[in-house]
Protein backbone atom coordinates (compact mmCIF):
# COMPACT_ATOMS: atom_id res chain seq x y z
CA UNK A 1 0.00 0.00 0.00
CA UNK A 2 1.28 3.77 -1.16
CA UNK A 3 0.72 6.96 0.22
CA UNK A 4 -1.72 7.66 -2.85
CA UNK A 5 -3.36 5.04 -2.17
CA UNK A 6 -3.70 4.92 1.40
CA UNK A 7 -4.86 8.70 1.23
CA UNK A 8 -7.57 8.04 -1.73
CA UNK A 9 -9.35 5.53 0.38
CA UNK A 10 -9.18 7.79 3.61
CA UNK A 11 -10.63 10.87 1.23
CA UNK A 12 -13.21 8.60 0.18
CA UNK A 13 -14.08 7.58 3.62
CA UNK A 14 -13.98 11.36 4.61
CA UNK A 15 -16.20 12.12 1.72
CA UNK A 16 -18.88 9.42 3.31
CA UNK A 17 -17.92 10.63 6.95
CA UNK A 18 -19.08 14.52 5.96
CA UNK A 19 -22.48 13.64 4.28
CA UNK A 20 -23.42 11.06 7.11
CA UNK A 21 -22.57 14.02 9.64
CA UNK A 22 -25.03 16.08 7.49
CA UNK A 23 -27.30 13.36 7.96
CA UNK A 24 -26.96 12.70 11.18
CA UNK A 25 -26.66 16.59 12.97
CA UNK A 26 -28.33 18.60 10.59
CA UNK A 27 -30.96 15.56 9.73
CA UNK A 28 -31.02 16.94 6.80
CA UNK A 29 -29.92 15.40 2.87
CA UNK A 30 -30.75 18.88 1.03
CA UNK A 31 -28.38 19.10 -2.39
CA UNK A 32 -27.57 15.51 -2.25
CA UNK A 33 -28.86 13.42 -4.87
CA UNK A 34 -30.09 10.00 -3.98
CA UNK A 35 -30.17 8.82 -7.25
CA UNK A 36 -26.03 9.33 -6.99
CA UNK A 37 -26.27 7.09 -3.37
CA UNK A 38 -28.54 4.66 -4.67
CA UNK A 39 -25.65 4.13 -8.07
CA UNK A 40 -22.79 4.29 -5.00
CA UNK A 41 -24.61 1.16 -3.09
CA UNK A 42 -25.15 -0.97 -6.62
CA UNK A 43 -21.35 -0.15 -6.91
CA UNK A 44 -20.50 -1.92 -4.14
CA UNK A 45 -23.03 -4.70 -3.73
CA UNK A 46 -21.34 -5.32 -7.46
CA UNK A 47 -17.70 -5.27 -6.81
CA UNK A 48 -17.56 -6.82 -3.45
CA UNK A 49 -19.33 -10.15 -4.33
CA UNK A 50 -15.88 -11.84 -3.63
CA UNK A 51 -15.79 -9.85 0.36
CA UNK A 52 -16.46 -13.52 2.00
CA UNK A 53 -14.06 -15.30 -0.69
CA UNK A 54 -11.23 -13.73 -1.68
CA UNK A 55 -9.30 -12.71 1.19
CA UNK A 56 -6.95 -9.73 0.59
CA UNK A 57 -6.78 -7.79 4.36
CA UNK A 58 -8.10 -7.08 7.20
CA UNK A 59 -7.68 -3.49 5.86
CA UNK A 60 -8.95 -5.02 3.00
CA UNK A 61 -12.14 -6.43 4.35
CA UNK A 62 -13.14 -3.69 7.04
CA UNK A 63 -13.04 -0.99 4.47
CA UNK A 64 -15.48 -2.86 2.06
CA UNK A 65 -17.79 -3.35 5.39
CA UNK A 66 -17.74 -0.05 5.99
CA UNK A 67 -18.18 1.02 2.17
CA UNK A 68 -21.35 -1.25 1.88
CA UNK A 69 -22.97 -0.33 5.15
CA UNK A 70 -22.72 3.03 4.49
CA UNK A 71 -24.23 3.82 1.56
CA UNK A 72 -26.89 1.20 1.92
CA UNK A 73 -27.62 3.39 5.66
CA UNK A 74 -27.26 6.48 3.29
CA UNK A 75 -29.84 5.16 0.97
CA UNK A 76 -32.12 4.28 3.73
CA UNK A 77 -31.80 7.51 5.46
CA UNK A 78 -32.96 9.37 2.24
CA UNK A 79 -35.87 7.24 1.53
CA UNK A 80 -37.13 6.17 4.72
CA UNK A 81 -36.05 8.20 7.94
CA UNK A 82 -38.92 10.42 9.27
CA UNK A 83 -36.88 13.91 9.22
CA UNK A 84 -33.94 13.68 6.99
CA UNK A 85 -36.74 12.16 4.03
CA UNK A 86 -38.53 15.27 3.81
CA UNK A 87 -35.39 17.71 2.89
CA UNK A 88 -34.64 15.35 -0.18
CA UNK A 89 -34.92 17.37 -3.32
CA UNK A 90 -37.09 15.30 -4.92
CA UNK A 91 -37.80 17.34 -7.80
CA UNK A 92 -34.41 18.59 -8.84
CA UNK A 93 -32.92 14.68 -8.70
CA UNK A 94 -34.34 13.99 -11.85
CA UNK A 95 -31.69 11.87 -13.79
CA UNK A 96 -32.61 8.34 -14.40
CA UNK A 97 -30.67 5.90 -13.14
CA UNK A 98 -31.55 3.47 -16.28
CA UNK A 99 -29.65 5.34 -18.54
CA UNK A 100 -26.43 4.83 -16.81
CA UNK A 101 -26.93 1.14 -15.46
CA UNK A 102 -28.23 -0.50 -19.12
CA UNK A 103 -25.45 1.00 -20.72
CA UNK A 104 -23.04 0.11 -17.93
CA UNK A 105 -24.39 -3.37 -17.91
CA UNK A 106 -24.12 -3.89 -21.85
CA UNK A 107 -21.02 -2.81 -22.04
CA UNK A 108 -19.67 -4.83 -19.00
CA UNK A 109 -21.13 -7.59 -20.80
CA UNK A 110 -18.53 -6.89 -24.13
CA UNK A 111 -16.01 -5.45 -22.24
CA UNK A 112 -14.53 -7.35 -19.67
CA UNK A 113 -11.07 -9.70 -19.03
CA UNK A 114 -13.16 -12.67 -18.02
CA UNK A 115 -16.92 -13.76 -18.83
CA UNK A 116 -17.39 -15.30 -15.67
CA UNK A 117 -20.51 -13.49 -12.96
CA UNK A 118 -18.01 -12.23 -10.55
CA UNK A 119 -15.88 -10.94 -13.28
CA UNK A 120 -18.82 -9.07 -15.47
CA UNK A 121 -20.13 -7.92 -12.31
CA UNK A 122 -17.02 -6.25 -10.97
CA UNK A 123 -16.57 -4.84 -14.45
CA UNK A 124 -19.88 -3.57 -14.50
CA UNK A 125 -19.01 -2.08 -10.95
CA UNK A 126 -16.47 0.36 -12.42
CA UNK A 127 -18.44 1.05 -15.61
CA UNK A 128 -21.42 2.19 -13.12
CA UNK A 129 -18.77 4.35 -10.35
CA UNK A 130 -17.62 5.90 -13.14
CA UNK A 131 -20.68 7.59 -13.90
CA UNK A 132 -22.55 7.79 -10.56
CA UNK A 133 -21.63 11.11 -9.24
CA UNK A 134 -23.60 12.39 -12.90
CA UNK A 135 -26.99 12.53 -10.86
CA UNK A 136 -25.00 14.84 -8.22
CA UNK A 137 -23.39 16.58 -10.39
CA UNK A 138 -26.49 17.95 -12.18
CA UNK A 139 -28.45 18.39 -8.89
CA UNK A 140 -25.86 20.47 -7.61
CA UNK A 141 -25.93 22.82 -10.93
CA UNK A 142 -29.49 22.95 -10.09
CA UNK A 143 -29.12 24.17 -6.55
CA UNK A 144 -28.78 28.07 -6.39
CA UNK A 145 -26.55 27.81 -2.60
CA UNK A 146 -24.78 24.77 -2.44
CA UNK A 147 -23.96 24.04 1.83
CA UNK A 148 -20.29 23.78 2.93
CA UNK A 149 -21.31 20.14 3.73
CA UNK A 150 -21.97 19.19 0.27
CA UNK A 151 -19.99 20.83 -1.61
CA UNK A 152 -16.80 19.28 1.12
CA UNK A 153 -18.46 15.84 -0.13
CA UNK A 154 -18.56 15.84 -3.84
CA UNK A 155 -15.03 17.76 -3.65
CA UNK A 156 -13.88 14.77 -1.25
CA UNK A 157 -15.29 12.06 -4.02
CA UNK A 158 -13.27 13.87 -6.75
CA UNK A 159 -9.95 13.80 -4.56
CA UNK A 160 -10.17 10.23 -4.29
CA UNK A 161 -10.39 9.50 -7.60
CA UNK A 162 -7.37 11.62 -8.39
CA UNK A 163 -5.42 10.21 -6.07
CA UNK A 164 -6.02 6.62 -6.81
CA UNK A 165 -4.79 7.55 -10.56
CA UNK A 166 -1.56 9.09 -8.42
CA UNK A 167 -1.66 5.38 -7.24
CA UNK A 168 -2.03 3.63 -10.47
CA UNK A 169 1.23 5.59 -11.70
CA UNK A 170 2.80 4.84 -8.53
CA UNK A 171 2.03 1.10 -8.46
CA UNK A 172 3.14 1.18 -12.36
CA UNK A 173 6.43 2.41 -11.91
CA UNK A 174 7.35 0.77 -8.85
CA UNK A 175 5.45 -2.73 -8.76
CA UNK A 176 5.61 -5.34 -11.91
CA UNK A 177 1.55 -4.40 -11.91
CA UNK A 178 -0.39 -5.22 -14.39
CA UNK A 179 -1.85 -2.59 -17.29
CA UNK A 180 -5.82 -2.63 -16.01
CA UNK A 181 -6.63 -1.00 -18.99
CA UNK A 182 -10.40 -1.05 -18.00
CA UNK A 183 -9.94 -0.24 -14.90
CA UNK A 184 -7.62 2.51 -15.51
CA UNK A 185 -10.23 4.39 -18.15
CA UNK A 186 -13.06 4.16 -16.31
CA UNK A 187 -11.18 5.71 -13.57
CA UNK A 188 -10.03 8.27 -15.85
CA UNK A 189 -13.24 9.43 -17.44
CA UNK A 190 -14.79 9.19 -13.63
CA UNK A 191 -11.85 11.61 -12.58
CA UNK A 192 -12.73 14.13 -15.61
CA UNK A 193 -16.53 14.37 -14.39
CA UNK A 194 -15.42 16.45 -11.33
CA UNK A 195 -12.59 18.53 -13.38
CA UNK A 196 -15.41 21.07 -14.19
CA UNK A 197 -16.41 21.21 -10.50
CA UNK A 198 -13.22 21.18 -9.34
CA UNK A 199 -12.24 24.66 -11.34
CA UNK A 200 -15.82 26.29 -9.32
CA UNK A 201 -14.63 24.85 -6.32
CA UNK A 202 -11.26 25.67 -5.46
CA UNK A 203 -11.92 29.48 -7.42
CA UNK A 204 -15.29 29.61 -4.50
CA UNK A 205 -12.73 29.17 -1.62
CA UNK A 206 -9.71 30.99 -3.06
CA UNK A 207 -12.39 34.41 -3.80
CA UNK A 208 -13.96 32.88 -0.49
CA UNK A 209 -17.20 33.30 -1.80
CA UNK A 210 -20.74 30.66 -1.94
CA UNK A 211 -19.93 27.97 -4.01
CA UNK A 212 -22.40 28.55 -6.99
CA UNK A 213 -22.40 26.20 -10.91
CA UNK A 214 -23.52 28.31 -13.86
CA UNK A 215 -25.64 26.83 -15.27
CA UNK B 1 2.16 -10.82 -10.30
CA UNK B 2 -1.36 -12.41 -10.74
CA UNK B 3 -3.74 -10.76 -13.45
CA UNK B 4 -6.25 -10.24 -10.43
CA UNK B 5 -4.18 -7.93 -8.41
CA UNK B 6 -6.03 -5.07 -8.42
CA UNK B 7 -8.55 -6.31 -6.81
CA UNK B 8 -6.63 -5.40 -3.54
CA UNK B 9 -8.23 -2.07 -4.04
CA UNK B 10 -11.27 -0.44 -3.69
Amino acid sequence: MNIFRLSGDMTHLMSVIVLLLKIHTIKSCAGISLKTQELYALVFATRYLDIFTDFVSVYNTIMKLIFLATSFSIVWYMRHHKIVRRSYDKEQDTFRHLFLILPCLILALVVNEKFTFKEVMWTFSLYVEAVAILPQLVLLQRTKNIDNLTGQYVFLLGAYRALYILNWIYRYLTEKHFVHWITWISGLVQTLLYADFFYYYINSWKNNVRLQLPA
Amino acid sequence: VSESDVKDEL
